[in-house]
């Protein structure tokens, strides 16, 4: 049912 | 100095039952227009922002920026003693290793003070504040809630597909499969009721289920949900509060 992705993929590091 | 006091207890546990399944320790950062927390899970698919605005406080003073690192298994058993009606007010000095804890019951004349250790906290903070939107849902959070937990049954992903005047909300298991398709309704008598869909591009996402099951642990902050998406992208969803909100950001499914 897919792969998880995770939240780094998608915001930077402030 | 920071000294915030809620007018009703319930509102805090409310907002730290909420959280701490999905982090067990969390930053607070107090300035002079409130509390807010950003976390992540440990798995980095989960983030939680939360914003206490000062006027969610009955009294608030934070005389220079504080940073509380707080258990929240630990801050919710110590908030688990008072009443929900009870008055409780958070304070901590400006270089506090521990944060004062007082419920005031306000109908017998009874103080209760508890002191929670703080904790040295390293976090990253990540820059979510610039999304775009291409589909944004309002419904009635219980029914968000009761939709997440019945789709949960048949598996551990949620596809949630938007459509010009509708959105529906699908999984596919072993078992079988489901489906709830809603539409948007104006409520006059009963707005908490009403559904909202507005869209500007078709979205086609799908969510792990035991993250939602995490997110709608908040369902009793708000009687109503914001679901925020856009095309491979996480999916916002946010509970205000009285002033303020908490929201999570919840990375999505992709097929290989």
């Amino acid at each position: 049912t897919g792969t998880q992705g995770r939240l780094d993929k998608f915001f930077v590091v402030k | 100095m920071l000294e915030g006091k809620f007018e009703e207890a319930s509102l805090l546990k409310k907002i730290v039952e909420a959280m701490k399944d999905c982090v067990s320790s969390c930053n607070f950062n107090c300035t002079e227009n409130g509390i807010s927390v950003q976390a992540v899970d440990n798995s980095r698919v989960l983030l939680i922002s939360l914003l206490i605005e000062k006027d969610t406080f009955e009294e608030y003073r934070c005389d220079r920026n504080i940073t509380l690192g707080i258990g929240l298994g630990s801050f919710s058993k110590i908030i688990g003693n008072g009443a929900n009606s009870d008055y409780l007010t958070i304070q901590a000095e400006d270089d506090a290793d521990t944060l004062g804890i007082i419920f005031e019951d306000k109908v017998k004349d009874k103080i209760s003070e508890y002191n929670l250790k703080l904790l040295d906290i390293d976090a990253d903070l990540l820059e979510v504040d610039a999304m775009e939107t291409d589909a944004t849902i309002t419904l009635p959070s219980a029914d968000f809630a009761k939709i997440c937990k019945d789709m949960k049954t048949l598996s551990e992903s949620l596809q949630i597909t938007v459509t010009k005047d509708s959105a529906k909300f699908q999984s596919a298991g072993e078992i079988g499969s489901g489906s709830v398709v809603i539409k948007p309704k104006t409520d006059i008598d009963h707005p908490e009721e009403s559904i909202t869909i507005s869209l500007d591009k078709p979205i086609d996402l799908s969510f792990g289920s035991k993250y939602l099951s995490d997110i709608i642990k908040a369902t009793s902050l708000s009687q109503k949900v914001t679901i925020k998406l856009t095309e491979d992208s996480p999916g916002v969803f946010e509970y205000k509060l009285p002033s303020g909100y908490l929201r999570f950001y919840l990375a999505p499914k992709f097929d290989e």
